[in-house]
């Protein structure tokens, strides 16, 4: 079982657009996937579908150890399904709990390995629920933009993993970046991505997600983009993308 | 004078682009402004050409009690200088200090009448340092994109505004709506941005900063838009939301 944060401080750079069409795509290709929703704007839970009134349990109430994790789970599609969140969720910045940072992991003991892969969406800060999918993770997965200030925040947040690294959970590390957002057409967009390759090197991957509208028209309806624009570069690079992360395994 | 929070904790949306080509803007039509980066990824800073490793002190400082506010301002060019971030400003979210949402105003008391704007980045959270500048500040401007998350995310925006109003900032109120990122030619961004101007009404500037190249690349040199492409849509568009903002001052 492959457990991935998706993250980068910076804000609107693709993180959400990714576990959502990542995940399905992944599903399509056989696996069986469970994303988990972490940013208290709940931004993956509307893109998914579902409407955030009409919810009576969330992230939250696992969290807090109010509800076991397995009651929670709201199906999507075939293979995929999603912990959603709620915007309650910003209770736990706030709140002064101890040994914060393991309320995911803790929240798991006894899930057993019922899914292939669990993609966890990361509101945009390093604050206690970033930090909480970097203690449970194994592996993350950097989104950034291929812009200057989505450049910039990548030695920090490097930083931050280190951090973890030699402290909470020694076992995690950067193993993918995706490049999201990009317009081959720009100059600036050729030159960044061009920089963040040859700082991340083969961990980049191929498939970089290009500037397609109906990615940003999608969860107006809250379809991932298979269902919205099968057809479209954004349903293309996605697959491709996918391909690319199960290939990773057998390496 | 006036105190603008610059806000909105949906990432991405123009929030640091805005206050410093709004900054500068405002400079040339003869405001004496003042910028404050709270946001610890410190882009605001960067993109007005600061070089972080030489910087002595920040705004982490004057939050603190360490320095005065006074001794930490940079002049960035004629009428317009900055109280620069830094990465260590991420201590403040977690550090635990009593009566932390007042930091900011208590350093800035006895700061005079220096300037006739201040504008504040804030990062793209909800957290202490966004409460800072709620509890410091008069005015709200919440800038967003023209795309159907950022949106969704402007409900729990007021929503959190009121909780202020009522408890620690009595004054504070949200007087504009800016549109950024605005693509003219999509019609996700035209139905959006009516959905904006139906919900704010005469709050929202009639002046949209269309998307533009330049604002991207200015970063890159730590320029703003009027020295990097003063001929620019982004340079028009700036001027243009600068004078309606001096207009309101009459109302
Ligand atoms: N490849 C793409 N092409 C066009 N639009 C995109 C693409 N990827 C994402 N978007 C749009 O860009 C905006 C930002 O994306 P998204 O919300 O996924 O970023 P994020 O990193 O999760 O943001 P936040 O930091 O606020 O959580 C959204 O409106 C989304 O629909
Ligand atoms: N009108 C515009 N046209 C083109 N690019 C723009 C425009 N406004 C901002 N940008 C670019 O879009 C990206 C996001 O803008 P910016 O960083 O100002 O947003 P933000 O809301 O401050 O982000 P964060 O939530 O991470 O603080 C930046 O790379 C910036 O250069
Ligand atoms: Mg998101
Ligand atoms: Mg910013």
């Amino acid at each position: 079982m492959r457990i991935i944060a998706i993250m980068n401080q910076k804000g609107g750079v693709g993180k959400t657009t990714t576990v959502l069409n990542l995940g399905v795509a992944l599903s399509k290709l056989g696996k069986r996937v469970l994303m988990i929703d972490l940013d208290h704007q709940a931004h993956l839970t509307i893109s998914s579908g579902i409407v955030l009134e009409n919810l009576r349990f969330s992230i939250y109430d696992a969290l807090i150890g109010k509800i076991p994790i397995k009651r929670i789970i709201e199906g999507v599609s075939l293979g995929l399904s999603l912990i959603p969140s709620h915007p309650i969720l910003s209770k736990i910045e706030i709140k002064r709990l101890k040994g914060s940072e393991f309320l995911l992991k803790e929240s798991f003991k006894g899930f057993g390995r019922l899914c292939n892969y669990i993609l966890i969406d990361c509101p945009p800060s390093l604050g206690r629920l970033t930090m909480n999918a970097l203690c449970f993770a194994r592996e993350i997965f950097i989104v950034t933009q291929t812009e200057y200030l989505a450049l910039k925040s990548l030695p920090p947040l490097l930083e931050a993993v280190d951090k973890v690294g030699m402290s909470l959970n020694p076992e995690i590390k950067v193993t993918g970046v995706v490049a999201c957002l990009y317009d081959q057409r720009r100059k600036i967009d050729r030159r960044i991505k061009e920089e963040i390759r040859n700082y991340f090197k083969e961990k980049m991957f191929e498939t970089a997600i290009r500037k397609n509208v109906s990615l940003a028209e999608s969860p107006t309806l809250g379809k991932d983009i298979f269902r919205y624009a099968p057809l479209s570069y954004g349903a293309q690079d996605y697959l491709s993308l996918a391909r690319e992360v199960i290939k990773m395994e057998k390496a």
